[in-house]
């Protein structure tokens, strides 16, 4: 269903950052707001990945993979306890 | 826990023990269910000051706030946006909105890694001892992930970037999820950032054994722990009308069945309400009328053994005899029932339902007999514990180690009853579980260990120390043996072996790795430049330098090797396998090892050169490995033999298991 929305983990290239942010952060903000208004970030990461947690629809997240910047966009995906 | 530090060797006060300095500039880091704060295990009695390379928080939520936390406890933090995206707000009155655990699982693997002294430490009397940690002075640090509905990847990966950040040492990850492709895993995609910055990570390698194939967390930059049994055993005899007494386990505390009288015993197959699955004792399947005040025998399997003691408590039964079924072999885990109940093995539980069914008036009853320690043969690999090869990456031997995770004593919370039903009313300090989640943290802390011993250490180092230096025979002096099937384990179940912390401190040598050959690896799996961009963060292409000639020729400390009929993409006929291996010396300055072979009849394995001779510490030295197939195929497709490489120099014995398959 292209209209259920679900988390999808986004890697982004930090060297295509246009220079007017000021931070990543504010880049993958202005990105998800370009897909979805009524969808914010869920996670900025920093560290294990440069990218963004986000709920998308499916279409949104295939609008997404075609940015500029944009390395992949992976579907959350559910772990358990051993 | 109350034994596993014996079990493990770390119950003097010299070796790993001393040479670590209690470990206590070192931090594990736990992604799990949260804390139980106000667990004894928790406490800073006599701790030092927190290290001042810690930058991580204390987070305040429901019941949980800064002052929660203190010398031992020094971080805690939670992750529930991605969880929140899929289900809606946690709802406050049936889950902490905080660090604080609700489940039980969290508090359990953080004590097993890193927990305080506890004395007087049991589960109602079963296991009593002094509880510990792994790694006694070792700070902890929370990061919850995992909530009522699983653990979410944007979650963890919150978890693991914060982990990063704040300065953990070493992580501990008793969670898992399918097999996909590296770049695609979060755990692993988090995992290669915490290497790269020198953060050993440890993962259970998963409960869905013995089925070949069924690993997680196979990634060659994560440790990967199965779990084996300890020498404890929770005993409990089953006696039945015809006089003749079976040993089975079990961790019931309550008030018993009546002294000295046999009860009707029934098997779950004959009290259906007419649900074929009666035999399982799966919720409403049992009929009341016959079950009633009588012994219920149940088969393992589909439903989790406490629920199915609930199911017979339910429906008026006296007592549950649980009885494995092929895929459980004579594997004896041991839970906190509601009511009198044992698990015995497959054999005995045959014997039982032979019994059952021969009887017209059929009769037992259930005597408890506590804790014993000096079980023989231990340790075992768990029936449960997920075994190789792996099915993403063949080449490389997975499970790296097993180490202790049957009938497992750690930290509880306050909230949930030992058997986890939110039927179970009781609330306990500590409880008894079994998993890989429980032998993961015990890697977990004997690597913080280590690493307060060697901070000069790679993780790779360490993993490879603890690999090298496991063992492979029981307290028997026998082979480990695999409780599924009662044969010999195989490196599929139990990789290199069980870990030995105090030979773990002076390995001889290690395979040590860097950033460099983990990318040599992912060129050899033909991943695109993107790919192995989402793992290491940096543009790289597969040059030809950088590229390994295959994924089995990465440095591993173990050997897997996959003949095939076919040429491979280089059209070397693929009977003969070539693998190139570097060892670093860190042992004393001058030293010359020899390489002893241990090779399986249908492989001809040669190494070159048979000698390393070393003049100082640190130096490297590398050898080739040729696997020569004897033979075509075996006609049976799952055919695999195995073998195994040491090097020694009359001090230290280097030992690397190898894996061979068509």
């Amino acid at each position: 269903d292209g209209e259920a929305a679900q988390t999808y983990i986004v890697h982004m290239s930090k060297s295509f950052m246009p220079s007017s942010f000021e931070s990543p952060d504010r880049w993958y903000s202005s990105l998800v707001e370009s897909q979805s208004q009524s969808q914010s970030v869920l996670y900025n990461y920093a560290q294990v990945l440069h990218g963004f947690a986000v709920k998308l629809t499916l279409a949104q997240a295939k609008a997404l993979e075609k940015t500029e910047g944009v390395l992949a966009v992976h579907p959350e995906t559910v772990y358990e306890l051993h | 826990t109350t034994h596993t530090p014996e079990f493990l060797g770390l119950d003097g006060s010299n070796g790993l023990w001393s040479e670590s300095d209690g470990a206590d500039d070192v931090v594990v880091g736990v992604l799990d269910t949260g804390v139980w704060p106000e667990s004894r295990s928790f406490g800073d009695e006599g701790m030092k000051p927190v290290p001042s390379h810690w930058k991580g928080e204390c987070e305040s939520g429901t019941r949980f706030n800064a002052s929660h936390c203190n010398k031992k406890l020094i971080g805690a933090r939670f992750f529930c946006s991605g969880y929140e995206a899929a289900y809606g707000r946690v709802n406050e009155s049936k889950e902490f909105r905080s660090p604080r655990d609700q489940d039980g699982h969290g508090t359990h693997t953080a004590s097993t890694a890193a927990g305080s002294f506890v004395a007087d430490a049991s589960l109602q009397g079963y296991a009593r001892g002094t509880a510990r940690g792994m790694a006694p002075f070792a700070r902890v640090a929370v990061y919850k992930v995992c909530w009522q509905g699983g653990c979410f990847s944007s979650d963890i990966l919150a978890g693991m970037d914060h982990a990063v950040a704040d300065g953990v040492n070493v992580l501990s990850m008793s969670l898992g999820g399918g097999v996909v492709p590296y770049y695609r895993d979060g755990i692993a995609v988090g995992a290669f950032t915490a290497m790269r910055k020198g953060i050993f990570v440890s993962c259970s390698a998963g409960n869905a054994g013995p089925d070949p194939m069924s690993l997680a967390n196979v990634a060659p930059w994560i440790t990967t722990v199965g779990a084996g049994t300890l020498d404890r055993d929770f005993p409990a005899s089953i006696v039945l009308g015809n006089r003749v007494r079976y040993g089975g386990v079990s961790l019931y505390s309550g008030s018993g069945l009546p002294r000295g009288k046999l009860l009707p015993l029934i098997y779950a197959a004959d009290a259906s309400n007419g649900n074929k699955s009666s035999n399982l004792c799966l919720a409403n399947t049992l009929d009341e009328r016959l079950v009633k005040g009588k012994i219920v025998l149940c088969d393992r399997g589909i439903s989790a053994r406490v629920d199915k003691g609930n199911v017979v408590k339910s429906a008026g039964g006296a007592g549950m005899i649980l009885a494995n079924m092929a895929a459980n072999g004579e594997e004896l885990v041991a839970d906190s029932h509601l009511l009198p109940a044992a698990a015995v093995g497959r054999r005995v539980g045959d014997a039982i339902r032979r019994y059952v069914k021969a009887s017209r008036k059929a009769r037992a009853t259930i005597e408890f007999e506590g804790t014993v320690l000096g079980v023989k043969p231990s340790p075992v690999v768990a029936a449960f514990s997920s075994r190789g090869p792996s099915s993403m990456t063949p080449q490389i031997l997975k499970p790296d180690v097993i180490g202790p995770g049957v009938n497992i004593l750690a930290a509880w919370t306050g909230v949930a009853g030992p058997s986890e039903m939110k039927a179970d009313t009781r609330r306990v300090d500590f409880n008894i579980i079994s998993g890989t989640s429980m032998s993961c943290p015990h890697v977990s802390g004997v690597a913080a260990l280590l690493k307060g011993a060697q901070p000069g250490w790679s993780p790779a180092a360490i993993r490879s120390a603890l690999m090298t230096t496991a063992y492979t025979v029981d307290n028997t002096g026998a082979p480990l043996r695999d409780v599924a099937t009662g044969n010999d384990s195989t490196p599929f179940d139990h990789g290199a072996g069980h870990v030995d912390p105090q030979r773990a401190l002076t390995p001889g040598l290690v395979y040590d790795m860097g950033v460099q050959d983990y990318v040599g690896f992912l060129c050899a799996l033909s991943y695109t430049p993107q790919q192995i961009r989402l793992l290491v963060k940096s543009n790289l292409t597969c040059t030809k330098k950088a590229r390994l000639r295959s994924p089995g020729n990465l440095n591993y400390p173990s050997f897997s090797v996959v003949f095939s009929s076919h040429h491979d993409h280089f059209n070397r006929s693929a009977t003969v396998v070539k693998y190139t291996r570097t060892v670093t010396n860190v042992g004393q300055g001058a030293s010359k090892y020899r390489v002893a072979v241990s090779a399986p009849p249908t492989v001809k394995i040669t190494v070159k050169p048979t000698t390393l001779s070393f003049q100082s510490v640190n130096q490297k030295r590398s050898y080739t490995v040729t696997f020569i197939a004897k033979r075509a195929a075996p006609r049976l497709t799952a055919a695999a033999s195995f073998g195994s490489i040491t090097w020694t120099d009359g001090l230290h014995k280097v030992r690397s298991p190898v894996a061979i398959m068509w």
